[in-house]
């Protein structure tokens, strides 16, 4: 219903809204969210909280944010990382963004393909608003130390490259970042895939994923398995599942462009 | 038709001789200010897709905007104009409006499907003060 203040610090009803109107309200405000309508493929299934990406964005909205736009940000320091390790340069990322989306890994297959020991990863970036621009983007892996039966100790390194072509059974590979990694680190991995993220959003076409690629430090040739080494993928425990984050600062002269429309 | 014809002169006589009369200063009257707003994303049962926050205090400004103007109602120099002009020809130029002077934005956290999530920031969302434009 609509309530209104009497001018005696109460508040009474003041109509009630019918049915018709209150779904043409809910249309409004999703209007204003920048939504058609609400996402269709949750209303039977409603999606869950605990998984790693929507932890992730949890995380920063407990944690990172300031209160409102007048408010400057807290100083780094004095804000919790939380349980993602969030770095200076992510907490940056943050201040300057006004979207933050998080993309969960697919096994998006492609037949013919050789995976060999490595793993592909796919994110539908499908969503990803028009009017925004990238300021970054990172893959969020988790190294879990408690590998049972783990051979492959020692140092090792993650090189992550985009997928380019899958002609013929054979895969072209374009470097996009990589990390050494001690043998009892624990926790989440960041790779930065700022210029993959980019490339997708302007080629959806040539969304082919990522080739995640592990051999120890001192041999390159020798190729390991990510999970040998403690990688969790995303068939693994839902809060540690690799996940990519983008975060994006809207253009203005798009944005102004919308509205009007609306 | 006549009774029709008249009862509708009647009924029209307010708008035409003050068509900018606020409908809800009719219902309570007085100055210009913050008015106590709550959006529940969850009396919308949208819970189950929207993350954070449970809603959110949005105000609203409500109130007249009568002459004088007074500094606490954060006049704008226009208003004090606008007021001019409505006391020389009330049934035809409105008064000064009461709206927000000063807005934030929120931070809002929902599941764009079941496994991609976005966490947006929403520009001039809530008022933090109103005043006479």
């Amino acid at each position: 219903g609509v309530y209104v203040d009497n001018g005696f610090d109460q508040t009474v009803v003041h109509r009630v809204v019918s049915q018709h109107e209150k779904r043409e309200l809910e249309h409004e405000f999703l209007n204003l969210l920048g939504l058609p309508d609400r996402p269709r493929s949750i209303i039977d299934m409603p999606p869950q909280v605990k998984r790693s990406a929507p932890k992730f964005l949890l995380d920063i909205y407990k944690n990172a944010l300031g209160e409102d736009e007048e408010e400057k940000p807290a100083a780094h320091h004095h804000r919790k990382a939380g349980e993602f390790d969030l770095t200076g340069q992510d907490l940056k990322a943050i201040d300057q963004s006004d979207v933050i989306m998080t993309f969960a890994a697919h096994n998006h297959h492609v037949p013919g393909v050789r995976h060999e020991r490595g793993k592909r990863l796919w994110f539908d970036v499908s969503e990803v608003p028009p009017q925004e621009y990238i300021i970054g983007a990172e893959l969020r892996l988790y190294r879990s130390a408690d590998v049972k039966g783990r051979k492959n100790h020692g140092s090792h390194t993650i090189t992550v490259y985009r997928v380019l072509k899958t002609e013929n059974g054979t895969r072209e590979l374009q470097y996009v970042d990589a990390i050494n990694m001690t043998t009892n680190q624990e926790g989440w991995l960041t790779l930065n895939v700022t210029g993959a993220l980019d490339h997708w959003v302007n080629n959806p076409d040539e969304n082919r994923g990522l080739y995640l690629s592990v051999h120890p430090a001192d041999r390159l040739v020798h190729e390991v398995r990510p999970e040998d080494i403690g990688i969790v993928e995303f068939r693994g425990d839902p809060d540690k599942q690799p996940f990519m984050v983008g975060y994006f600062k809207s253009s203005g002269i798009r944005e102004s462009k919308v509205r009007q429309k609306r | 038709d006549a009774r029709r014809k008249k009862k509708s002169e009647s009924t029209n006589w307010d708008y035409k001789t003050n068509p900018y009369t606020d409908p809800g200063a009719t219902f309570y009257s007085r100055t210009c200010r913050i008015q106590t707003l709550y959006v529940s994303f969850r009396d919308l049962q949208w819970q189950d897709w929207i993350i954070a926050p449970d809603g959110y205090d949005a105000y609203y400004c409500s109130g007249e905007c009568n002459f004088p103007l007074n500094a606490h109602m954060n006049a704008t120099n226009h208003a004090i104009v606008q007021t001019l002009v409505h006391l020389l020809n009330p049934g035809k130029v409105p008064k000064p409006c009461c709206a927000p002077t000063k807005l934030s934005a929120i931070s809002v956290l929902y599941f764009l499907d079941e496994s991609n999530v976005i966490l947006k920031k929403y520009k001039n969302m809530v008022v933090k003060s109103c005043g006479c434009h």
